[in-house]
């Protein structure tokens, strides 16, 4: 907490939550595994 | 004016003087009135051995005190601060008779001399964290945009 | 009352008084010893004498009545240099500061001033200690940074590797490739409709 009251205390407490950033990628991955699978099925269908 | 080392010489040297005149032959005579009349040549000798040995072991013991204390030195030294303060009309400072608040005066030096250090260093600090907020204020940025990009193509794929 | 002359202490290292009492004990205890030394001689003398009537205890009311009278002039004569020494010798004048005092007239720092720069030294040691730990913070989340970027940039990367596939295999846009064969599925089906049912 000592921080806080320094010269950059708006820069520390304006820090982005990186854990969540890369929980958000784990969600786009599994996205695109779906989308490539759905598409992959599409494609035999046609074929 | 004379010096203090030679004022002392003086004072000291007036009193002996004074008290060689005192102690006369005709007084150490006249308290030995017995003994001068059986002797008087003798009583002369023995009074001249008195002043003589009197003022010889008094001067001796008083250069002694003076080499014991460092009188001469501190005598021309203390003659020196007084010639040095001769322009200073206001009373200099004495102790207070509070040590603990004399001691106050002696450490305010150092306290200053810390607290320009402190003040030095924590410019320091400030400039090397400003310099690290800017570094990481840019790094939020090109994650941010790295997000967007990653967001864009799956809209895409989307 | 007696002053104490400290500050004259403070300088000789001894207290003026003391080096009167010195200079005072000097002459006392020499006259004593010289007139004793008087006394034993006129003694001797004395027994050299044949029948002598002076008696050595005749000697002794001499020598003290000639060492009564010398005392009480010495010490008339000493209460002046008493005063000489004390006042003009072995005294500092009010305005001579001694050299290790300087510091206080240079620093007349009263104790409610001195209060005061402690506190703001103390203030900026706290001040520092945040500094060092906000760079800390600073640092840490650089290395945080770091791995953040880099594992966005991996995934970036990935995506510019399945588009790169897809330009391999002659798929320059998915989407165009995906309803090019979605239309020609369809044109087939149609045709296979029209077969089957001219067949028919």
């Amino acid at each position: 907490q000592e921080h806080l009251q320094t010269s950059q205390a708006e820069v520390l407490s304006s820090k982005p939550n990186y854990q969540q950033i890369l929980d958000e990628q784990g969600e786009v991955l599994s996205f695109m595994q779906l989308v490539l699978e759905e598409l992959q099925q599409a494609v035999k269908l046609l074929q | 004016p004379p010096t203090r080392a030679q004022l002392f010489d003086t004072v000291v040297d007036t009193v002996l003087e004074k008290l060689v005149a005192a102690g006369s032959y005709e007084r150490f005579a006249s308290c030995y009135r017995c003994f001068y009349k059986l002797q008087p040549e003798v009583t002369k000798s023995i009074h001249e051995q008195f002043i003589f040995q009197l003022q010889a072991s008094i001067k001796e013991e008083i250069q002694e005190v003076k080499e014991e204390g460092k009188l001469e030195m501190l005598f021309d030294a203390l003659d020196r601060l007084v010639e040095e303060a001769k322009d200073q009309q206001e009373p200099a400072w004495r102790p207070s008779g509070t040590p603990e608040e004399d001691a106050l005066s002696a450490m305010v030096p150092y306290l200053l001399k810390h607290h320009s250090y402190l003040q030095r260093v924590l410019k320091e600090k400030v400039e090397d964290n400003k310099q690290l907020a800017e570094a990481v204020l840019a790094g939020r940025g090109r994650i941010k945009e790295l997000q967007q990009l990653i967001q864009a193509r799956r809209e895409a794929w989307q | 009352s007696v002053s104490p002359m400290a500050y004259e202490a403070q300088f000789f290292g001894f207290t003026p008084q003391t080096c009167v009492l010195r200079v005072y004990i000097a002459f006392q205890d020499y006259l004593f010893e010289i007139m004793q030394v008087v006394e034993n001689v006129i003694l001797k003398k004395l027994e050299a004498v044949p029948g002598c009537k002076v008696s050595p205890l005749r000697i002794r009311k001499c020598t003290e009545k000639f060492f009564v009278f010398m005392k009480e002039q010495f010490n008339k004569l000493f209460s002046n240099l008493e005063t000489v020494l004390l006042q003009l010798v072995l005294s500092i004048p009010p305005n001579v500061l001694l050299p290790e005092d300087k510091v206080h007239e240079q620093y007349p720092y009263s104790k409610e001033q001195f209060q005061v720069l402690q506190g703001e030294v103390q203030e900026l040691q706290r001040q520092c200690r945040a500094e060092a730990a906000a760079g800390q913070a600073l640092r840490a989340e650089l290395e945080e940074q770091k791995v953040v970027q880099a594992e966005l940039e991996k995934i970036l990367q990935w995506f510019a590797g399945l588009e790169s596939i897809c330009r391999e295999h002659g798929t320059s846009s998915v989407k165009e490739s995906f309803t090019f064969l979605t239309q020609n599925s369809k044109k087939l089906q149609d045709v296979l409709k029209d077969v089957e049912k001219k067949s028919r």
